[in-house]
């Protein structure tokens, strides 16, 4: 689950409008949740994170965004109706590692592409 | 907690496991029916087709844990195995593979001679879809210490351990095995540090065919010719008479298979080399 909270951290990147801008946020995926802590050795779970936010314009170069995002974004400023605004999405991602079991009690090292946030961008 | 062995240190595992505990308040539990939804998508992307069964009191091998650790610990954003030096090229799968005991055991009786058998092609095995990189045969050493006495002096005596693919077993008085020399490495016998051997070429024919898999066999030789009545102890191949069955798997032989599972996609290139450009 991904928990808005009021902490210093989060009010900060809180707009006048009350909008937040495109940012990082926690998620956790616990894997005691689906009971297949008997057969992960580790990790217990993983900080997955998501991407959620505004895109405003004119974006700051934190946003991380392509020309495209900016000329999307501008078009919307110009008419809303026709044009949505640039997408907050993951723009960097990493992966991780599981260390498990199988069904012969063989031991299986496994590493997963492109699992995690890094980074978060208007594109 | 799970049943394994494995006892991992406060550091390994990642800090938001306990920090997005303490941060967030309990969570309601989702319906069975969302779980058992979340659990089937989860499974899908991990490449399973149902959750695996856990088997008794499994003991995590060392090196898998190490490898686990360092690729944890990397700040490099990478799905390659941090092994350098060591050719296992797209390989993102490390399987640990003992040693399947059967009564052939029992006809080795030199102790400087030994048959290993590893079922890669059968049941939990290496998969078929999978592309085999590289596979290794870990053996365990014990370091022999020079006690004084001339006879068993250590000295320079240093092992040269081989292992071959045994394409044709042996029948007893009728004819030989044939056999193929697959790797060797030469041990000094007053360290112990694991000895490991490139065993592509035999794993890789078992995989293509499973019924010529005859398994390896070990065989030691002093390199000066004059090794010490205990040497055959110094590589271990088989569970000493007085060695209890966990401390035993913790040495015991393993054959690591390292192979790409073809899920993560290749990077396509950034720009298009000079000689594929277009003259302009």
């Amino acid at each position: 689950g991904g928990h808005h909270n009021g902490s210093h951290h989060h009010r900060k990147h809180k707009r006048k409008n009350g909008t937040e801008n495109c940012r990082r946020h926690p998620l956790y995926v616990d894997f005691a949740d689906v009971g297949w802590n008997d057969w992960i050795v580790a990790p217990p779970g993983y900080e997955a994170y998501y991407c959620h936010g505004d895109c405003p314009f004119p974006m700051a170069d934190h946003l991380n965004s392509t020309n495209h995002a900016i000329v999307q974004t501008l078009m919307h400023s110009v008419n809303p109706g026709a044009v949505p605004k640039a997408c907050c999405v993951p723009t960097q991602l990493t992966s991780i590692s599981m260390l498990y079991t199988d069904e012969e009690g063989k031991v299986v090292l496994k590493n997963y592409q492109d699992m995690a946030v890094i980074g978060c961008g208007c594109r | 907690p799970p049943a394994h062995a494995l006892e991992l240190d406060a550091e390994d595992v990642p800090d938001a496991a306990t920090t997005a505990a303490a941060a967030t308040p309990p969570r309601p539990r989702p319906s069975p029916e969302v779980l058992q939804t979340v659990e089937k998508n989860l499974l899908s992307l991990f490449g399973f087709n149902k959750r695996p069964k856990p088997v008794g009191n499994v003991v995590i091998p060392e090196a898998m844990v190490r490898l686990y650790k360092q690729q944890t610990g990397m700040d490099l954003d990478t799905a390659s195995l941090p092994l350098p030096g060591r050719l296992t090229r797209s390989a993102n799968t490390v399987r640990s593979f003992p040693h399947k005991a059967s009564g052939v055991d029992a006809t080795f009786r030199r102790p400087d001679r030994f048959r290993l058998m590893f079922d890669v092609a059968g049941q939990g095995g290496v998969p078929r879809e999978e592309r085999l990189e590289a596979a290794e045969l870990q053996l365990s050493r014990s370091a022999l210490h020079q006690d004084g006495d001339e006879d068993n002096d250590v000295g320079d005596v240093r092992l040269r351990v081989q292992v071959h693919d045994i394409v044709r077993p042996g029948v007893r008085g009728v004819r030989g095995p044939i056999t193929r020399l697959v790797d060797q490495r030469v041990v000094d016998v007053r360290q112990g540090e694991d000895v490991r051997l490139d065993v592509l070429p035999a794993v890789h024919r078992w995989i293509e065919d499973p019924a010529g898999n005859h398994g390896l066999l070990i065989s030691m030789a002093a390199s000066n010719g004059s090794s010490r009545a205990d040497a055959h102890r110094h590589v271990r191949l088989r569970r000493h008479a007085e060695e209890d069955e966990h401390a035993w798997k913790h040495v015991q032989p393993l054959l690591f298979t390292y192979t790409d599972d073809g899920r993560i996609p290749k990077r396509p290139a950034r720009s298009t080399p000079r000689s594929k450009r277009a003259h302009q």
